[in-house]
């Protein structure tokens, strides 16, 4: 999965 | 959620708390950019308009009000209560050259043209760039109060524990975000020269000043 990381991190 | 990742977040944290607190104890912000302050409030902003569209967890939603919560007191604090120790002289860096080539690339570059992904890539484009104004202000004075060297270490330190956590995830999950991956490579360097500074100056007792 590419940029979808950002969902759960401050 | 890795040990990086968790450290990262609370190396976060304490630089907020420090430096609201050396605020507060002192009753003073000398030598503090209030202009890479009020960028942060607005990175914090703009990244966490999610917390109105999806719910991630208890911490997520937590952290992510006291972040944004302790970044308003911050720049309360010093354009208002303790504005008369504001030293706007020194505080000179020109955030336009900042934002506005930050915002321009943010739309350029993202992963999706809509409005909230937009602001989330600014965000994150302008983390990476914010604490300019503040090292710009040391390196006009010359100097840094130890408390503020501690601050932006933590600071400095959050975003490289970031880094190991991309690259555990990378591993372990196959996620990767290559926008978040730039940027923090970006701001990690970026303190890399007072990394060098904090680790041969403060952490032998000395002062950080800059020869003239």
């Amino acid at each position: 999965v590419i940029g979808r990381t950002r969902k759960d991190e401050l | 959620m890795n040990i990086f990742r968790l450290t990262g977040d609370l190396s976060h944290l304490a630089a907020i708390i420090i430096l609201l607190l050396k605020i507060w104890k002192s009753r003073s912000c000398a030598g503090i950019s209030g202009k890479s302050q009020i960028l942060f409030a607005l990175v914090f902003t703009t990244r966490y308009l999610d917390l109105f569209t999806s719910f991630i967890s208890l911490y997520n939603t937590c952290m992510k009000l006291i972040y944004i919560g302790c970044a308003y007191a911050t720049v309360y604090l010093i354009y208002a209560k303790f504005r008369a120790t504001y030293d706007g002289n020194h505080d000179s860096f020109r955030v336009e050259f900042l934002v506005v080539p930050v915002g321009g690339l943010s739309v350029l570059i993202n992963h999706d043209f809509s409005p909230l992904e937009i602001l989330w890539t600014f965000s994150i484009y302008l983390e990476s760039v914010a604490i300019l104004p503040q090292l710009f202000m040391i390196s006009k004075t010359g100097e840094a109060e130890t408390i503020t060297t501690h601050y932006l270490f933590c600071l400095g330190l959050y975003r490289a524990l970031y880094l190991f956590n991309w690259i555990w995830r990378f591993y372990f999950e196959g996620f990767f975000d290559m926008i978040a991956i730039v940027a923090g490579v970006v701001q990690t360097v970026l303190y890399c020269d007072f990394f060098y500074l904090y680790v041969t100056k403060v952490l032998k007792g000395k002062k950080l000043s800059l020869p003239a």
